[in-house]
């Protein structure tokens, strides 16, 4: 798991998924 | 000959065709890249921020609630948001505090054709088959959905854009090439009928056009009809970054003055251009639709990549 | 080689600085409205969160955070005091449960592991451990054996499982 500092009541996480061949990072923006 | 070059212009269609039936919308994914996406539960103003701070105009929706995908954020909700304030400009607590969950409402409240469910389509599908769902759903994105093995639950796994499909095509298909037919011939595009405003003109007016006609984007002339710049949807993401509403009564000129520096500037063609040149083009920028113009520079019509597409697929 | 000669071009006067230059010209006071700023703070990404605290008081506060939330955990062995393997029932009110009623497993198992880097300096890390039935019946995994249909593996649950436990450790401390 991938964090980034809270800032604006805000937090993004992401991780780097593998999916078939490809490699995706998601990154999730969510609210405190 | 003209009547080689019609001759030519039918193969190379037919080959792109085939081109998109043989390939997956997996396919123009690169090896790596990123998604972002963002819970319902985040306000409208931060996620505004997010967008801007990562050069995006758009992204997937996640409802944590539901654990699904919950559509697409873009420039539209922006203009429902604008245009809710424009009409209910004591509401500003309410929009200060708006999350993504409540676009919906704001869509109905103005009146906006809901935006009919986001379609989208599995990863493996044909490219042509993404294509032709965006064209009927006059969307400009398509996410690409799949589900998790065990849990069975949604996976977005991208969004393909018209640009994204386009430059994929001109970059895998040497049938661009023999597509020489000049636009004149081929009755694509706009011509009739363009809404187009002055530097003078108010934004919320340009806005307002926007809504009314469905259009992206209004090209912006002088007193001798003369292209001298284009208002976009996007464009209103920087008219109400910070959540400031303030900017509504600028005029569109002085709008596009919050414009950032690394905006590359609008594309024109003539009628004389083909598609190979506009492909050209796609392949090497980031073209989102061309202003067709006269020698004079006077505007003509307007090109979307929407048409384009249109015509590769159905012509 | 017939490439017909193209009259695609950017349009001058749509070129963000000629066009300020043309509105400040005639209205010299527009000079105020500022573009966009390009140069975007770069978003700083870290492995799991960091901790300045002592280890045994981050543990605690891991701990808490997960009783709070209602995850369970494994009793740590003596010989892993550090990692926390976690069971976190995930089942949001769906809507639209599987059409085909498959059965759709709901603990989540994560691993949390405290890392040090560097005197006083932490890291929690935050790992996906797969998916339990909450009757302890095997997950049936429908995933074709090939390796190529292999990780359709959706991230969002575990991100946002993480990102309640990082709130809850955040509001806590």
């Amino acid at each position: 798991l991938a964090t980034t500092s809270i800032k604006h009541n805000t937090l993004a996480v992401a991780c780097v998924v593998r999916y078939k061949r490809k490699y995706v990072t998601q990154i999730l923006y969510a609210p405190l | 000959s003209p009547e080689q070059i019609r001759r030519d212009q039918r193969i190379g269609l037919e080959a792109i065709r085939e081109f998109l039936q043989s390939k997956t919308s997996f396919d123009v994914l690169p090896v790596s890249y990123r998604v972002i996406v963002f819970e319902t539960s985040l306000l409208v103003k931060r996620a505004l921020n997010i967008l801007l701070q990562n050069s995006i105009v758009s992204a997937p929706l996640w409802n944590s609630k539901t654990s699904r995908f919950a559509g697409l954020l873009t420039s539209n909700d922006f203009i429902n948001v604008i245009q809710y304030y424009s009409q209910n400009p004591d509401q500003f607590q309410f929009i200060d505090n708006l999350t993504l969950n409540g676009l919906r409402d704001v869509e109905k409240a103005v009146g906006t054709t809901t935006s009919l469910e986001t379609v989208s389509i599995h990863p493996f599908k044909p490219l042509y088959d993404a294509c032709v769902k965006m064209i009927q759903s006059s969307a400009r994105r398509i996410p690409l959905i799949d589900e998790d093995e065990d849990t069975h639950r949604e996976i977005v796994v991208s969004v393909l854009t018209e640009y994204r499909i386009l430059k994929f095509v001109s970059m895998n298909c040497k049938e661009t090439k023999i597509l020489l037919q000049p636009l004149h011939e081929l009755n694509i595009g706009t011509m009739t009928n363009i809404s187009a405003a002055k530097l003078e003109t108010p934004v919320m007016e340009v806005i307002d056009l926007m809504i009314q006609k469905s259009i992206s984007s209004v090209p912006i002339v002088d007193d001798q009809d003369k292209l001298i710049n284009v208002y976009e949807a996007v464009d209103v993401l920087t008219l109400i970054k910070g959540g400031l509403y303030t900017d509504l009564t600028l005029s569109v000129g002085e709008a596009l003055l919050k414009r950032s520096d690394d905006f590359e500037g609008v594309y024109t063609c003539t009628l004389n251009d083909s598609l190979f040149a506009i492909s050209e083009t796609i392949r090497k920028a980031r073209v989102h639709r061309l202003f067709i113009v006269d020698d004079e520079g006077k505007l003509l019509g307007v090109l979307t990549l929407s048409d384009i597409l249109k015509y590769i697929l159905f012509s | 080689g017939y490439a017909p000669q193209s009259n695609i071009a950017v349009l001058p006067s749509s070129l963000p600085q000629i066009h300020r230059a043309y509105m400040v010209q005639m209205h010299p006071e527009l000079a105020s409205i500022q573009p966009i700023t390009t140069k975007k703070s770069k978003t700083r990404w870290h492995f799991g969160i960091r901790s300045r605290s002592y280890p045994l008081d981050v543990m605690g506060e891991i701990y808490r955070a997960l009783r709070n939330l209602n995850a369970e955990w494994q009793r740590p062995s003596e010989e892993e005091l550090w990692t926390i393997k976690v069971r976190w029932k995930y089942s949001p009110n769906d809507i639209g449960v599987d059409s085909t009623q498959k059965k759709i497993p709901d603990m989540m198992k994560l691993q949390i592991q405290l890392f040090q880097l560097e005197p006083n300096n932490y890291l929690v890390d935050f790992k996906f451990d797969g998916w339990d039935n909450a009757d302890g019946s095997e997950v049936e995994n429908v995933g074709i054996p090939d390796d190529d249909a292999v990780s359709s593996f959706s991230a969002y649950p575990f991100l946002h499982l993480c990102t309640r436990l990082i709130m809850e450790l955040a509001v806590n401390s």
